[in-house]
């Protein structure tokens, strides 16, 4: 795993809860707000299983730790989207909190529901930029959900060993998280 | 009057030309290796510079595969985890066509600007 320089990380005591919010001008007309909601309540949900840190959905957008919104084209950070496919969403480092996500992607909270071929899923994506606000950056290992890329239709939001140790060595474990096979990730596959 | 239809609606089948994903002209650079000269490898260079592997020196962006580009394609690799050639092999290009996150992966911290 990799960390930005300097390791910066949201400087409060622990245990931490974090607020986010939506963006209510900058949102998809295909997904409802329940849906969007309920994909980034599992994100949040998988890192606050492993670490001290909580994160509690609020309505005052202005006020939140992390302010989440889709974009098209150059939305004024000076990282412009591209539309379809190619780069799918960003988000800063602590503690800025901006998490931006392309509005041009077909977003899919079941894949299975929607047909797209070029269908990205919302969890996965949501999941790996949450690592970016916490902290993280991209990481080599290929299972992991810190690595930079995603295939359309694919799924990768349950996070590994890689991604455990990391978040866990800047905030700490959470008291109640149990390690279990699954989340180990073999780094030979990377070759 | 037909009763309500239970089925739930189809869902909506969008399909994209492979041509019109972002980083699909790529394919064309494969097998390029130090010394070649091929049209648009400028573009691959942008590619590389804008994910923190290549700084653009004098703004001077040819289509040659140089030494820079050569070493910009081995940290890619060694980054990513993929074999290290310094060639653009069809695993290297495969995984940068790939749609991605937008963050750097060799790079400083993204930071929002306070106004």
């Amino acid at each position: 795993y990799v960390y930005f320089p300097g390791k910066p990380r949201w400087a409060r005591p622990i245990p931490m809860t974090l607020t986010y919010a939506f963006s209510p001008e900058n949102l998809v007309g295909y997904l409802s707000l329940e849906d969007i909601r309920g994909a980034f309540k599992l994100a949040f949900a998988r890192w606050a299983s492993v670490i001290p840190v909580s994160f509690s959905e609020t309505d005052t957008y202005s006020f939140a730790d992390i302010k989440i919104g889709f974009y098209r084209g150059d939305h004024g950070d000076g990282e412009p989207f591209d539309g379809v496919l190619g780069v799918l969403a960003h988000a800063f480092s602590p503690e800025s909190g901006k998490f931006h996500l392309d509005a041009a992607e077909t977003w899919a909270v079941d894949l299975e529901s929607e047909k797209s071929t070029v269908a990205i899923d919302l969890e996965s994506v949501a999941t790996h930029e949450i690592g970016h606000l916490l902290g993280l950056a991209h990481s080599p290992v290929k299972e992991s959900v810190m690595y930079p890329s995603l295939k359309p239709r694919a799924k990768k939001a349950d996070l590994k060993l890689d991604d455990i140790e990391a978040v866990q060595a800047l905030y700490g474990s959470n008291p109640n998280f149990k390690f279990a096979s699954s989340m180990e990730s073999d780094i030979s596959s990377n070759q | 009057r037909p009763p309500p239809e239970l089925a739930p609606s189809p869902a909506t089948v969008v399909t994209v030309k492979n041509g019109s994903y972002t980083w699909h002209g790529f394919q064309r650079f494969l097998g390029a290796r130090r010394g070649s000269r091929i049209s648009g490898m400028a573009e691959l260079k942008k590619y590389f510079n804008r994910f923190g592997y290549l700084g653009f020196q004098d703004g001077n962006v040819t289509d040659v595969f140089d030494t820079r580009l050569e070493s910009a394609v081995a940290a890619y690799q060694a980054k990513l985890g993929l074999p290290v050639t310094g060639r653009l092999d069809s695993e290297t290009l495969s995984q940068m066509m790939s749609p991605r996150c937008g963050m750097r992966d060799a790079m400083q911290p993204m930071h929002a600007a306070m106004h």
